[in-house]
């Protein structure tokens, strides 16, 4: 598998490695998904890099590839980001993979090899749902607010009705909520705020995990957040191209 | 603050 730059890989492993210390990534001819709980089983993450998301891609059988993401950083870290990534993997030997590193001129070429982990992972199976609520908004616009308001209150409320979306945290000394309306004079897509809905909906999720969520910015210039009451919120960020996406459920607050 | 809740209360296992 050949990516086109290592940022995609970078970001990846960046917008995870707060949730999840190891996974596996299971490899077919579609491209690469994982599937992870974080250790306090508050947080379900997906990624999904597609074939599309490739130079070129090649997978004759389906593997599984248990990574340990700290190593895995290690040997990122050694990649420029718009150096090309090849990840091998050979079925006869499924002990480690290969990456080699190559940069645009093919001045510089590193090669890298990662040992892999027997993994005892488990797969959720996540229902279909008929979300109550869908906004979209560009993720730098919500990276700041859910940022910003954490720094208030450790509960974070997200509540949709007519008035728009309303995220409000409070903590001991201090209250805060900011209110975000369909944005209708915005002519770029990706700055657009869009918010759908049923019924009017609130719900409250924990701050610090929500911080971690929004790490995915820097994959897709928007995100979606699907709500539906006492579920789950599904926060999707799509890359670009049709290359994949990465897919956060973050199970809510309750009394 | 309320209680946090559990994906696996809500999600099964494949």
């Amino acid at each position: 598998a050949r990516l086109p730059r290592s940022a995609v890989l970078k970001k990846i492993l960046d917008s995870v490695k707060d949730l999840v210390k190891e996974t596996n990534w299971d490899c077919n001819e579609e491209g690469m998904s994982m599937q992870a709980l974080d250790t306090g089983r508050i947080v379900l993450v997906e990624v999904m890099l597609r074939e599309a998301a490739f130079e070129s891609y090649a997978c004759e059988v389906p593997m599984t590839l248990g990574i340990d993401m700290e190593p895995f950083g290690k040997v990122l870290r050694c990649a420029g980001g718009d150096e090309k990534v090849t990840i091998k993997a050979s079925r006869n030997d499924q002990d480690h993979i290969e990456l080699v590193f190559e940069n645009e001129e093919k001045e510089r070429m590193s090669a890298f090899e990662l040992k892999l982990m027997d993994i005892d992972g488990e797969h959720m199976a996540v229902p279909d749902a008929e979300w109550g609520a869908e906004i979209s908004m560009p993720s730098s616009e919500f990276k700041k607010i859910v940022m910003d308001l954490a720094e208030i209150g450790s509960d974070l409320t997200i509540a949709v009705s007519k008035l728009g979306v309303t995220f409000t945290a409070q903590g001991n000394n201090c209250k805060g909520s900011m209110v975000l309306q369909p944005s209708t004079a915005v002519d770029k897509k990706s700055e657009q705020v869009a918010i759908s809905f049923t019924e009017p909906l609130e719900m409250t999720f924990a701050a610090p995990y929500m911080k971690m969520i929004t790490k995915a910015a820097a994959l897709s210039s928007t995100v979606t957040l699907s709500l539906d009451e006492a579920c789950p919120i599904c926060v999707r960020y799509e890359m670009e191209d049709n290359a994949g996406h990465i897919k956060y459920y973050l199970a809510p607050k309750e009394d | 603050g309320k209680p946090q809740q559990s994906i696996t209360s809500f999600f099964k296992k494949k």
